[in-house]
Parts: C-alpha cells; sequence; structure tokens
C-alpha cells in the first residue's frame, strides 16, 4: 500500500494514505494507480489556481485549452464531477467519475453517466429541447453552420430511432436500448489510458520509493 | 430537396454530433 513508500522530499501528499485505499476499496483503481491519478489531478488542479481541487476554468483549460468561455458541455462534465456540489472537484470526486471511464467498468455506469450527462435540466428524460440545444452548442463549438431545416431533420431521425414510445422525449430504458444498437455513442465514455495508468504518468516513480 | 442533392448532415445521428465536443472527450486530461 501507499504507506509503506518512504519520500525523500517532505511529505506534501494532500491526499492521506487511509483514504487512497478507502478509495481503492471503492473503485476499479489500485492504491498505485490512485497515486497516478493523484499526479494527473495535481497537474489539472494547479493550472490556475493551487488549491487542491479542480476548478471549471482549470478542467476548461485541460480540455479546451483555454480557460475562457461558455461551453454548455463543459458545465455538465463539471457537474457531474462535482458530486458534492460545492463548486469545485475533489481528488475523491475526479477518481468516482473517472472510475466509470475505466474499459472494464460496467457498461450500465456508462449508459446511466452519459444518460445524466444529456439530461440537461435533469428532469430524467433527455428531451427534444435539450437536445437540440446540445446540437446547436456543438455546432457553435466546431464553428459548422447547419440550415434549420436540417437540423430539425437530424432531430427529428434521432427521436424517431431513439423515442420508442414517440412522447417526445428518451427516457431512461430507450437510452439503453438506443445506445446498446449504437455503441459508438458511448465511445467517450471509455479511457483507455486508465487501464495503465502508472505509465502514462510515471512521475509516480520519482515520488514514491518501496523501503529497502 | 431532391435525394442526391441531400445534406451530408441529415445521415448523422444528433448524438453522434454532440458527442464530438472536446468537452465530452477526457483523454485531453492525459494529452498536452
Amino acid at each position: 500500500g501507499c504507506c509503506s513508500h518512504r519520500s525523500r522530499r517532505p511529505i506534501n501528499r494532500g491526499f492521506a494514505c487511509g483514504n487512497m485505499s478507502h478509495l481503492a476499496d471503492e473503485t476499479r483503481f489500485t492504491v498505485n494507480e490512485l497515486e497516478a491519478l493523484y499526479e494527473l489531478f495535481k497537474k489539472l488542479s494547479s493550472s490556475i489556481i493551487d488549491d487542491g481541487s479542480i476548478h471549471k476554468e482549470e478542467l476548461q483549460l485541460a480540455l479546451l485549452q483555454t480557460p475562457q468561455g461558455e461551453n454548455l458541455f463543459l458545465d455538465r462534465v463539471f457537474d457531474l464531477f462535482d458530486e458534492k456540489k460545492n463548486g469545485v472537484i475533489e481528488f475523491d470526486e475526479f477518481v468516482h467519475a473517472l472510475n466509470v471511464f475505466h474499459p472494464y467498468a460496467p457498461i450500465d455506469d456508462k449508459i446511466d453517466f452519459a444518460f445524466r450527462l444529456y439530461d440537461l435540466r435533469q428532469t430524467g428524460f433527455i428531451e427534444r429541447e435539450e437536445v437540440k440545444q446540445m446540437v446547436i452548442a456543438i455546432l457553435m463549438e466546431s464553428d459548422v453552420k447547419l440550415p434549420d431545416d436540417i437540423l430539425e431533420e437530424i432531430i427529428e431521425k434521432t427521436f424517431a430511432d431513439a423515442d420508442a414510445d414517440k412522447d417526445g422525449k428518451i427516457n431512461k430504458e430507450e437510452w439503453k436500448v438506443f445506445v446498446l444498437r449504437h455503441p459508438s455513442l458511448l465511445k467517450n465514455m471509455t479511457l483507455p489510458y486508465l487501464k495503465d495508468v502508472t505509465t502514462v504518468f510515471p512521475s509516480y516513480i520519482f515520488h514514491t520509493e518501496v523501503e529497502d | 430537396r431532391s435525394p442526391d442533392a441531400q445534406h451530408p448532415y441529415t445521415h448523422i445521428n444528433a448524438f453522434q454530433l454532440i458527442g464530438m465536443s472536446s468537452c465530452l472527450d477526457l483523454s485531453g486530461f492525459f494529452e498536452k
């Protein structure tokens, strides 16, 4: 475990060993992998304000290479990571969310996370208006202009496919059937890096040394 | 609109488009 590690530098971990093993118990990550993720977390959480939490601007900087501007999807990702709803992402929240993105995480967890991501107003349904809002947001993000009738046609076809009971909104069961039929829609829900995060963040090696 | 004049986007699923957002691709965490 991490407690058997000794560092030549003063110990400045912001996360106690006991908490690491607790996190390891409730996730797919080993203590070693959590230590590597902690390196990633430290990098992300110190990019603007070095206070041990990831602020929205820091998440935005990591994903969009700019801390400025509004982005609907960034807000949703941030909200889902921020379990405690205190406006910052702490390490345990970061790990809980990334756990869903593990290649071996249950598909149902990925389906559920994606559903909550797209259920903008958290009504328990992905509504037509929400889908339209998200499509407009991605078109703006990627600087693509699409005529209104094409936009409506895309949404119409998507609902014809996904909204089985034709009530104008996608419930969780319909969502599950829909994404299992179109598994590529869950592609973003898996991060292959998480399978060997200790090699992606080899800096871990320099921070911990096993006792003689 | 005649069938051969269809817009290239009409066959795209709305969620395929949405999934293209950089914010939904968390591999950005692991890249410079």
